[in-house]
């Protein structure tokens, strides 16, 4: 453990917990991908199937449930909620995102550092994790609501992104047997996504701060 | 397993 990968933990959770949170105060979910969301809990989900197997230490133990239990209340709040389901923006939100699943699920069947159950959805994870903010850009260009993306939450969001790849490099060259090349590849391209999203995100931000001065 | 197989990263 360094402190890249301690800080990346920290910044990406801290991400998801001010998204439910402010689904949570404002009872609204207005501007939010649930199938952003429902891919992002998917991916906690397969990733972490060796949570009752292997043991690695207490931290990554706690995290892992902490991980599938916020992004599971999340999709929870804005499936289930009676006030927040209301503001889902069901019409906007139609990414296809049951073809990204699958393209995922035969690319780690493809292309994984083992072929055995656990390997296949751990690579099948981290190949969804790097495309699943595609249904909130996507929504985020349709609609333009920024409103329940907070700045903060694209900023630890890019925080988590920044940190996980300067761990990388640290670890190359700390660390004699560093091949986590599957992740490394598919954190990168799950960067320059969410780099698309960033700039997408302040195009909103700036038209919106316009219009509220008009 | 043996650590290499092991993913320790989140």
């Amino acid at each position: 453990m360094n402190i890249f990968r301690f800080a990346g933990d920290m910044t990406h959770l801290i991400s998801i917990l001010i998204l439910l949170l402010k689904i949570y105060a404002t009872k609204s979910c207005a501007g939010i991908s649930l199938k952003t969301q429902e891919l992002y809990a998917l991916v906690f989900l397969t990733r972490y199937l060796d949570l009752f197997t292997d043991y690695v230490s207490l931290y990554n133990s706690v995290m892992k449930i902490v991980f599938i239990a916020s992004s599971l209340a999340i999709v929870w709040c804005m499936r289930r909620h009676p006030l927040v389901r209301r503001s889902y923006d069901k019409d906007l939100d139609t990414f296809r995102h049951q073809y990204v699943v699958l393209a995922c699920f035969v690319l780690a069947l493809v292309l994984h550092e083992r072929f055995t159950f656990q390997e296949v959805f751990w690579a099948f994870s981290i190949y969804l994790e790097a495309v699943a903010i595609l249904p909130q850009l996507v929504l985020l260009q349709r609609s333009g609501n920024v409103d329940n993306l907070t700045g903060q939450y694209v900023l630890f969001l890019g925080a988590y992104r920044g940190l996980y790849i300067i761990n990388w490099i640290y670890r190359y060259f700390t660390e004699d047997h560093f091949a986590r090349w599957i992740a490394c590849v598919s954190g990168l391209i799950q960067t320059a996504l969410y780099a698309d999203f960033f700039y997408y995100y302040y195009l909103s931000r700036i038209k919106q701060d316009t219009i509220m001065r008009l | 397993g043996d650590i290499d197989s092991e993913h320790d990263e989140l």
